[in-house]
């Protein structure tokens, strides 16, 4: 059967094999708008795929979007796989994507721990962190979401291998982060980072691994809180938002903290639906309601890095 | 494959910062094997627990002799496991 997005089920939960094809497909359906680039290899050896959306131009702003960098929330790549069809699709039909994109690029990397992702899968549909070996200690892996070199190794992270908040060795000691990375930093031209986690129905933004309000706190507070009313407006599911260390705890080596001190002023991090019975183990039929209401929500932060150049 | 049978999530509600700390402890104790699904951050927040079934009676009787209060978000995490397996199996065909 030839393959196509349009046969592909973005109702239930895949393998890393399953969408790897499914990108490819998206590639070849919207060859003028979508095509996949690799920005890396995990420590596995398996591809960093991005998903880069451009119509055009040269090093245009951009925006960097990620889902699953917590291999266990299945939810988050799903909702990736929804929103990247979704962003392809209408392109062209909805104003504001159109807008978008028209001026922006837009990567998303919806697999951002394929080991981790693979091992869930195969071993452990509890495992978290990255699959790499630790020197010294019979415990595998580091929480790719403490190992940025932002607040790095603080007491919002742990020091100990076992720990399921391992910062790792050094900063960027993870292939899967080191890539990113280098990634943003090479293009130079990054406007907006959207990290997507689960669960809590959170919308943070920087800082976790300090006190102090970021120097644009209070921008960030009212784009979140626009976006998490538009989100609400779906379904009613109720996100509260602000900073990581206002909202939830001290969290050293993030992804949006380092992002944000580099430069990245609209940076944020979802922390998806759990509807308070299931934690990460989200049944499927919940995939497209909640990609759906988090459409909206990722549509009022890029409609805002749009119209708020920088 | 690692299973998960008799493997509880105990959604716990500390009701004071020294249980705030006293959660804290109870995941730092390897032997137990918990996994902070979402972590203790202040008073009132729930955080989520799984909690593995041979560890099961030691956490519950530790909860309950500190006065912190919890209920069971999932009964058998293996049982979830099982029907999202289930489910992708039939998507596949």
């Amino acid at each position: 059967i030839e393959r196509s997005t349009s046969t592909f089920d973005f109702g239930s939960y895949h393998t890393i094999d399953e969408i790897y094809d499914w990108m490819d497909t998206l590639v070849d359906d919207h060859p003028g708008l979508v095509s996949k680039i690799q920005i890396g290899q995990s420590y596995e050896n398996r591809p960093l795929y991005v998903l880069k959306f451009s119509t055009g131009g040269s090093n245009r702003p951009a925006i960097w979007l990620d889902t699953g960098i917590h291999s266990r929330e299945w939810i988050t790549q799903a909702t990736g796989i929804w929103t990247a069809n979704k962003i392809a699709k209408e392109y062209g039909q909805d104003p504001s994507i159109t807008a978008i994109l028209d001026s922006m690029d837009i990567f998303f990397e919806i697999v951002t721990n394929p080991d981790g992702f693979a091992f869930t899968h195969s071993s452990n549909r509890m495992w978290r962190k990255t699959r790499s070996i630790n020197a010294g200690s019979n415990c595998v892996g580091v929480d790719p979401n403490r190992n940025w070199d932002a607040g790095f190794g603080g007491s919002g992270s742990s020091s100990n291998p076992c720990s399921e908040t391992y910062h790792g060795p050094y900063a960027h000691s993870e292939r899967e982060v080191k890539a990113i990375v280098d990634f943003i930093r090479g293009h130079g031209n990054v406007k907006s980072v959207i990290s997507i986690h689960s669960y809590s129905q959170m919308l943070l933004f920087p800082y976790g691994y300090k006190t102090a309000p970021a120097p644009n706190h209070q921008e960030l507070n009212e784009l979140a809180k626009k976006a998490v009313s538009d989100l609400a407006a779906v379904y009613g599911t109720k996100y509260t938002y602000g900073s990581i260390v206002d909202t939830i705890y001290k969290a050293d080596g993030t992804t949006i903290d380092w992002a944000y001190d580099n430069g990245v002023k609209y940076s944020f991090t979802f922390e998806l639906r759990d509807t308070g019975r299931y934690g990460f183990l989200l049944p499927s039929t919940q995939i497209i309601p909640t990609a759906t209401e988090t459409w909206p929500a990722l549509l009022d932060i890029m409609v805002y890095v749009l119209e708020h150049p920088y | 494959e690692q299973l998960f049978v008799g493997d509880q999530v105990l959604r716990i509600m500390a009701s004071d910062e020294e249980q705030i700390t006293l959660l804290r402890v109870l995941g730092e104790q390897e032997e137990l094997q918990v996994d902070f699904w979402r972590h203790p951050t202040r008073p009132g927040h729930p955080a989520d627990l799984r909690v593995p079934f041979h560890s099961l009676q030691a956490v519950k009787i530790f909860l309950e002799s500190n006065s912190i209060s919890y209920s069971i978000m999932i009964e058998d995490v293996q049982e979830l496991l099982d029907e999202e397996k289930k489910t992708m199996m039939k998507s596949r065909r």
